[in-house]
């Protein structure tokens, strides 16, 4: 997956992420494509969540999927999660949640909760980094104002770090594939470092959710395993999302 | 894996998507949380319920392949509908809603949905 938030030079805050799934999940030899990642395509909507007929949060998920990886507040925030690998997984928080032990929250669930009950970035923040989970994770979260985007690094257990825009610092995007920023990413598997290029041509006076695509449509970002592309607005409580193909040649992962 | 073509340079004019890298609009849904968490997944899932059929059996003939005595699929189908329970409120219910609504086991239901933890192993 690839994750980004983006401040354009007039302080508003852009989402965007390609949802990358189903690796070693099963090779098409004929189609050159993995299989989970085809029977998912199908299967991915966009969902309007809504109280007393009014909007609560937008997603776009996997039919038959109760839990969340990408999704709005409206006017308020933009929240998406890539998966992060760590020996202490989500087999052990499954084990101990057979054997009773269920202090913890499944992933999904609580990017779920917080859209349904949070109300600001401040409080969505602060459930993503303090909330013991099952399984480890990235949390990609944008705000409403200026400065507010951010990588929570999370353990089972800790927040591990967070890394916030900071336009003093020029830093006018935060960007996330599968590996701690503090970190080299795997050299086999390194999306980071193509994206960080184009997001640095494109320059803050031009990001744009057009420009955004641009770079969730270069390779190896775009790759046999995405399945979608979302593109989020928070102030103008917007997202839109696409099924996505990768032509050959293409990267597997 | 920055040589050409698997690393491109960066791409331009690509919005409004058209083009091979984009196979389709995503449908819009609404999910009324103001229903009974069982029934709130029923619409969309009425529409969806052979890809949904579709991709699990495809997870199912992968399972297969690693374990071709089934025991896998059988673990699953007898034991995650106990896990269901032990889900907190409105999961459980909306997955017990959606197993309904689509006709497929329960447990595999609750698999598909808890796949992010089962995926780290």
């Amino acid at each position: 997956c690839t994750s980004v938030v983006a401040e354009d030079s007039k302080g508003n805050l852009l989402h965007g992420r390609n949802l990358d799934f189903g690796l070693f999940l099963g090779w098409d030899v004929k189609n050159k494509s993995w299989t989970i990642s085809e029977k998912l395509k199908p299967l991915v909507v966009n969902l309007d969540f809504k109280k007393n007929n009014q909007t609560v949060f937008k997603s776009t998920n996997f039919a038959g999927y109760v839990g969340m990886l990408t999704g709005i507040k409206p006017h308020m925030f933009t929240l998406t999660m890539n998966e992060r690998f760590s020996l202490d997984g989500g087999y052990i928080g499954i084990l101990e949640w057979i054997l009773g032990q269920r202090d913890g929250m499944w992933m999904s669930f609580l990017t779920r909760t917080v859209l349904e009950k949070a109300n600001s970035y401040e409080e969505a923040k602060k459930l993503l980094a303090e909330t013991k989970l099952l399984a480890p994770a990235y949390f990609i979260l944008g705000g409403n104002q200026t400065g507010q985007g951010c990588i929570i690094t999370r353990s089972r257990t800790l927040s591990i770090d967070v890394l916030e825009i900071d336009p003093k610092l020029d830093r006018w995007y935060v960007l996330e594939t599968n590996y701690d920023h503090w970190k080299e990413p795997f050299f086999l598997d390194d999306r980071r470092t193509p994206a960080m290029r184009c997001m640095n041509q494109t320059t803050q006076t031009n990001i744009s959710v057009s420009t955004l695509y641009d770079m969730l449509s270069t390779k190896p970002m775009l790759n046999k395993l995405t399945t979608y592309t979302t593109l989020m607005q928070v102030s103008e409580g917007k997202l839109e999302s696409y099924i996505r193909d990768c032509p050959n040649p293409c990267m597997p992962w | 894996q920055f040589v050409p073509p698997f690393t491109e340079d960066c791409r331009t004019g690509m919005y409004p998507p058209s083009g091979p890298t984009f196979r389709g609009a995503v449908r819009w849904y609404t999910v009324d949380l103001d229903l009974p968490p069982s029934k709130r997944w029923a619409p969309l899932i009425a529409e969806r319920k052979s890809d949904l059929v579709s991709m699990i059996q495809a997870i199912k003939d992968m399972a297969n392949a690693f374990v071709p005595s089934g025991r896998l699929i059988e673990l699953v189908d007898i034991a995650l509908p106990l896990m269901a329970d032990t889900l907190p409120s409105p999961f459980s219910e909306e997955i017990k809603g959606i197993a309904d609504a689509s006709g497929v086991p329960l447990g595999e239901v609750v698999l598909f949905n808890i796949f992010y933890e089962v995926f780290t192993v």
